[in-house]
């Protein structure tokens, strides 16, 4: 209906201007929708991103990491909206460098209220805030095996058995 | 709720029965390149209702499937089994734990499973309506498609966003 | 052949006149998210005649300008310079150096140059042609792109390849 | 013509066929034109791998680091068979893992009498091979500067400084 999709519009779109900031530590982004459109049942969606220092620009333009940390701020708005009781991230890291792996790790600690995340890396850093590690390894050609660690004892063992 | 474990048998790179546990906070998933981790990932979507093969990396639901290695010959059957524990009853059923299955046979035969019992998607999807759990909700992000909405041109998010909200 | 310079005035993020020397070996860029190391990669395809603004993650050319920043005005042009040793004469000019370098002005006027002289797209690449340089050749493989030739059809792979080879 | 295209591609081909086995460690690859077409220059271009110990698979079905070791494989192919006097790489060892990241830098050196090499990347690993080393920072906001080290004096200087 409507009414429903405004509200959550509404709700991601105010929680998207504060996560971005936060993540970003500064600049300014919005959701809108198409003006031109009549109907919000119709209207497409747009996303406006201005990381802090630079102008406004196409998000085409941001770099690889900055699109990546866009993403997550419009992701976590819309877990703040509608939550989800688990998720799963693969390599959702891969393009960023060690300062906003830092954030990233900081955004999903805030969220553990919530979700339970089950995060795929190969980014030590990341490794560092599970409470949980599993190594896969395929020793036997092709079959892959679970390995589990509790993180307490031997983070950094598993984290260079499996690298 | 809480997912408590991921349990994959025959499924993908997995022939061997293999349980993952999951507690309240976050659990991390490491491994060298082709171990199987995004594997893990396919089969969650997979047992909760994923329809495209292509969206699970294969060209048929049959790829799902165990296809044996230099040491092993392919499976019979693909198991994805997701154990919940639903004591908050964010789930409408009885059960304290709730068990989702999927089966795929080499013969093409395929089911799903509630606490064991056969059943159809559909009352899968009915199960998790509205608890954010599902093939369309945002709970998984595979590999390379964190910036999926924004790469969407302004129609496709709108898409995108009208399924998970 | 050996680039020797790339250098970049004016073009995207880098308002001041900015050289990057480079020798026979292995040269690393680093540096954090969004500082302009990307926009490198950018300018060498943009001097060597790229077309597609698309293609260089921009609108309209335009966008190859310096856009302005909370501490700058925006610039009123952007240049980019390939510098080469042409001791081997692997181009077939006189110089042992050759510079080839690209103009867009705010106006919208563009030009390309050699060695300082206007000169039309078509001379920049009758230069290069069977060097392996260029904007269809495979020396500039851009961010999130290594794996284009897997991800293609059969078909568009095909033209990719005929294209470099 | 048909004759440059069919030298050319058999090349490649055969060059795909070591390299893949190389970076690998063994396993089995190949390049195949469609065979129901009957004009070469008209056939779609197939790409076989088969990593070692595993079985012939659609490459859809290859892990992300896995289908990149795949692509430099057949990347350093057209090279070999049609050298480029330099070459930007743009963070393609994104999804590697220590090991891959390891046998790509060793396949970029063995390419140095044909090429120079540019590359991109924020991973330590990398930038290990490097005999000059770039920084790129934004210490003014929105205007980008160059940093330039040479490596034997202070690679992890600039590495931390520039992460
Ligand atoms: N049906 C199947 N039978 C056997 N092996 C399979 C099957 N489907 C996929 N695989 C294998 O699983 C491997 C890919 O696993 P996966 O994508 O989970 O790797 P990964 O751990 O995520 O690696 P990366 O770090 O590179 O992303 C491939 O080598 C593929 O051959
Ligand atoms: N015309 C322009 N004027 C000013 N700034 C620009 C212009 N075009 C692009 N930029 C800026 O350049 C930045 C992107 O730079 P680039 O893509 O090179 O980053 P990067 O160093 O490759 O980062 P990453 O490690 O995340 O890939 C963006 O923040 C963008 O705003
Ligand atoms: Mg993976
Ligand atoms: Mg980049």
């Amino acid at each position: 209906s409507r009414e429903r999709f405004a509200a959550i519009f509404q709700q991601v779109r105010d929680h998207f201007q504060q996560m971005f900031r936060k993540l970003f530590g500064g600049g300014k982004a919005d959701l809108v929708l198409d003006p031109t459109c009549p109907d919000i049942l119709e209207a497409g969606i747009e996303i406006l991103a201005k990381p802090p220092g630079k102008e406004l620009q196409a998000i085409s333009l941001m770099s690889g990491g900055e699109k990546t940390m866009t993403a997550i701020a419009l992701l976590m708005s819309i877990f703040r909206a509608k939550p989800s009781p688990f998720v799963f991230l693969d390599e959702v890291d891969a393009a960023l460098d060690e300062a906003n792996n830092e954030r990233f790790n900081a955004i999903v600690r805030e969220f553990l209220d919530q979700s339970q995340f089950i995060i795929i890396t190969h980014s030590k850093r990341t490794m560092q805030v599970a409470g949980t590690l599993y190594g896969i390894t395929m020793q036997e050609p092709g079959v892959s095996r679970r390995v589990s660690v509790r993180f307490e004892q031997n983070r950094d063992e598993v984290a260079s058995a499996v690298a | 709720m809480i997912l408590k474990k991921v349990i994959l048998s025959g499924f993908k790179s997995f022939p061997d029965k293999t349980e993952f546990d999951f507690d309240a906070g976050i659990t991390c998933i490491v491994g060298p390149n082709g171990c199987g981790k995004s594997n893990v990932v396919d089969a969650v979507k997979w047992v909760l209702g994923e329809q495209s093969a292509k969206s699970l990396r294969g060209d048929q639901m049959m790829d799902m499937i165990f296809n044996g290695s230099s040491s092993r010959k392919s499976s019979g059957c693909a198991q994805v089994d997701l154990i919940f524990d639903n004591s908050d009853r964010t789930l409408a059923v009885e059960q304290l734990e709730v068990a989702v299955s999927r089966r795929l046979f080499r013969s093409g035969e395929s089911e799903y499973l509630l606490n064991l019992q056969p059943c159809r998607l559909k009352d899968v999807r009915e199960l998790f309506l509205d608890t954010g759990v599902g093939v369309d909700a945002y709970s998984v992000i595979e590999q390379g498609r964190v910036d999926i909405l924004l790469k969407s041109n302004p129609q496709e998010r709108r898409l995108i966003f009208e399924e998970a909200a």
